[in-house]
């Protein structure tokens, strides 16, 4: 699975996911990535977020829009949100890992897997890429 | 006036850190930079976050380093099938593809569905019917069948036949 999540200079935020599913699945199942509010998500008052992991954990607790609600009603900051859905997905069998970013400040990458290629740029247009903890 | 920011992930399916080579860990950065960039280039012009995220996706899913469009991994029935989703913040206008293989570029067919569609969701034949009257490119089955992908296709379905425990890492299930 890809993603990206992105912020515009007019404060405009959008989400991208795309994925193979996992290695010989049963033919015909989809996971979270097309699923929005599950796998992908945007809000421009809360956060954009783009996922991957296990897909039925995700899509179960539609853990995209799961952080936007967090951030929206329980005044959570993004990074408060987004590591807290990805804590509660583990504990429910999930593993894997997201992408979310805000209305300002940078982007949370939380995972709770061994890994997760992912990478970010600030406005200092500096690179920074990362693939284990 | 916000300050452009950009993320990106290639998957959760890594190779334990004992397992990476420098060789292959240098390739994976190399492909999120390229990413990045491709992403960046968007948002430092003035462009917009659903372009931006646009082009880092594609950009991702034209390596086949990445389980995404030519690095897909195989279903049991030793076919490819895809899935895209893409959201803009802005209205809530959204598109999404499932279970498709033609579109070299699975995001740009899930922004069609969101453009050019009165639906947000469109999966399997219909979907493909719909993306063929679309302005996108398609590729053939060969452009995404790479032997790393059909070999792990292969372990897999020898494992099920054996009866063996499934014991697959992370990388080896999600590719």
């Amino acid at each position: 699975t890809v993603g990206a999540v992105a912020r515009d200079a007019a404060g405009n935020l959008a989400a991208g996911t795309s994925t193979g599913g996992f290695t010989a699945k049963r033919p015909g199942r989809v996971g979270d990535t097309p699923i929005i509010g599950a796998g992908t998500f945007a809000d421009n008052a809360t956060c954009a977020v783009s996922t991957t992991g296990t897909g039925e954990i995700f899509i179960r607790f539609t853990a995209a829009s799961e952080i936007s609600a967090r951030i929206r009603y329980a005044s959570q900051t993004l990074e408060q949100a987004a590591s807290g859905v990805i804590a509660e997905l583990f504990s429910n069998g999930g593993d894997g890992g997201l992408i979310a970013i805000g209305r300002a400040g940078p982007p949370s990458l939380p995972f709770n897997s061994s890994g997760m290629y992912r990478g970010f740029v600030l406005s200092d247009g500096v690179f920074r890429t990362a693939i284990h903890r | 006036m916000a300050e452009p920011s950009l993320a990106i992930h290639g998957g959760a399916g890594t190779l334990p850190l004992t397992g990476m080579d420098p060789a292959m860990a240098d390739a994976h950065h190399t492909a999120l930079r390229a990413a990045l960039a491709a992403g960046w280039k968007v948002l430092s012009k003035s462009g917009s976050a659903l372009d931006a995220v646009t082009v880092a996706v594609m950009t991702l899913e034209d390596d086949d380093l990445f389980n995404a469009a030519r690095g897909a991994v195989f279903n049991a029935d030793g076919k490819l099938e895809m899935d895209a989703g893409i959201m803009s913040g802005r209205d809530r206008a959204a598109g999404a593809v499932a279970g498709i293989c033609g579109p070299r570029n699975p995001i740009l067919a899930a922004r069609a569905v969101m453009e050019h569609s009165e639906t947000v969701l469109l999966a399997g034949r219909g979907a493909e019917e719909f993306l063929a009257a679309q302005d996108i490119e398609f590729q053939s089955f060969d452009y995404f069948c790479t032997e790393r992908r059909v070999v792990a296709l292969n372990q897999e379905l020898a494992r099920r036949a054996s009866g063996a425990p499934d014991t697959r890492s992370d990388a080896d299930r999600h590719g």
